[in-house]
């Protein structure tokens, strides 16, 4: 049977929680290109909705891609995605390599 | 150019 392409996933994170509760790791120039979430705390707003897991690939956030930066810019578009107050929550463009 | 050595950069939020 065919093996299926990696499919982009849309999550949205409600902002419920004080921490978005999630770790990243790569960026551009390195050799994980994309950031790879690495940690999903429990309690955080990630763990609260649920579908974010370990492994996953972080493509757009709110619509911004992440291709191209590096992991500070990377980290500083996500935090400041959790920190604007002019939105309830993060969409998050995901996939999990090798599914 | 070749990536850089890979730096193991994890930033919590």
């Amino acid at each position: 049977s065919p093996v299926p392409a990696p499919t982009a996933t849309l999550v949205r994170v409600l902002k419920n929680s004080n921490t978005l509760g999630i770790a990243i790791e790569g960026g551009a120039n390195t050799r994980q290109p994309l950031p790879r979430i690495v940690t999903i705390q429990k309690g955080g707003s990630a763990h609260n909705c649920g579908q974010l897991r370990v492994g996953q690939i972080i493509l757009e956030v709110n619509g911004i891609s992440l291709k191209g930066q590096e992991h500070k810019d990377a980290a500083r578009i996500i935090a400041e995605a959790f920190k604007t107050k002019e939105k309830d929550h993060i969409d998050f463009l995901v996939f999990e390599p090798g599914l | 150019s070749p990536p850089k050595e890979y730096e193991d950069e994890v930033t919590f939020f």
